[in-house]
């Protein structure tokens, strides 16, 4: 059990508040909106009227005491920035921000962010990715260029074994999961049969991915 | 090669759009804001002045033409419900919509919106669950409650072997995968040892992966 301090109850903000409590956690949730504190009020382990760039309300507030900090406001950079700099000169050691733009997510690690978050920023790069690769459902990046995917099978693949599609496409790439129905296998054999429907999991370099996934 | 309108050139709107171009596609972005118009006519197809409650823009625009819609504005809900229903009242058959809350979402949902996503509400419930699993990187949902976690070895566990914590937690997961330093393996034996940083990719019902978590 840890203690949360979210500062600004956004969408952003509120989520994290409100999960982080459902999960157990102390979360105490500050933001100068009233409308929003109330509605959380009953939500999270304590809800606070209060502006962040008032040093003394941080301080009333003994944020020094908690073991994570998460910056939720995202346009007004300057409170996120003396946000970010109080709860880490009262010390914070894990502090979170949110950032809006590549600059604003430069100024705050720089300013003593653990890590930054650009929510609109990453969702609409993982958009983009899925209305270029219509099959492509999720993804994971495991650094260096290397990919987990999960494709969704389209109508026109319907029948298709697997390792036609892959060497068709020359690519290197590894089926490491599979999902038709409810059954999940973990160590499909590469001929099986595709069904509309059925996810699949490969792992493989990017530029490799991208050639199969052309291909289909 | 598709076409894609754009409508709302927020940070979502934005990187959508200039990840579209990026990737070949055609792009036609539109926003009220002039300077927001402006930083974007270089970097996309076509960008354009213009309100789309004004349901003569979106005509001169030959939307209907287009093979995507996506109405990328959260916090003008007014506009963000004209704009998805012109783009489907002219035919576009794919339009997904931003919604800022799950009311939001239900409304777009019924007006004919294809998808919707909620980047801030998304990327809040991801947070939440890296901050309640320091050790979870990023994880897929399978749909039925089965995910694919990817974990990284903390300092506590280095050295120790797979299946001996699998054992202890006594949870059903699977290890599908493992990268240690360079080197992944699609079907790595489950005595193997860890090591600080290792990067562990595990399937599994969300209960049991809880249950290994909580073990750790
Ligand atoms: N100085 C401040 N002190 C406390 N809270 C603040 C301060 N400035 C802004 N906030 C709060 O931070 C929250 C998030 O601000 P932001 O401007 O990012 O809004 P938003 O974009 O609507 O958020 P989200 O994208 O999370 O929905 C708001 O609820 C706002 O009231
Ligand atoms: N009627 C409209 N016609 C065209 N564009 C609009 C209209 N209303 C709002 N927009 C634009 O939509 C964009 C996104 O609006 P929103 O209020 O969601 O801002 P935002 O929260 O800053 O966006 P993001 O979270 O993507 O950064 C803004 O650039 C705004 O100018």
């Amino acid at each position: 059990k840890q203690q949360f301090v979210i500062i600004g109850l956004g969408v952003f903000g509120e989520t994290i508040a409100t999960e982080l409590t459902r999960m157990g956690h102390d979360v105490l949730g500050i933001d100068t909106d009233e409308v929003k504190v109330d509605r959380l009020a009953e939500r999270i382990t304590h809800a606070v009227i209060g502006d962040v760039t008032d040093e003394s309300v941080l301080d009333e507030l003994n944020v020094g005491d908690y073991d994570v900090g998460v910056v939720a406001i995202g346009r007004n950079i300057e409170a996120a920035i003396l946000a970010t700099m109080q709860l880490r000169d009262r010390g914070v050691k894990k502090v979170w921000a949110k950032a809006l733009t590549n600059q604003h997510h430069r100024i705050l690690k720089r300013l003593g962010a653990t890590r930054v978050i650009g929510p609109e920023f990453e969702m609409g790069a993982h958009v983009a990715q899925e209305l270029h690769y219509p099959m492509v459902n999720n993804y994971i990046g495991l650094g260096e260029e290397e990919f987990i995917v999960e494709l969704i099978v389209s109508d026109n693949l319907d029948g298709c074994q697997m390792d036609a599609l892959i060497e068709k496409a020359d690519a290197e790439v590894e089926l490491v999961l599979l999902k038709q129905g409810k059954t999940t296998s973990t160590n499909p054999s590469s001929d099986v049969t595709l069904h509309k429907g059925n996810q699949v999991v490969l792992v493989g370099q990017l530029d490799e991915l991208r050639k199969f996934a052309d291909h289909l």
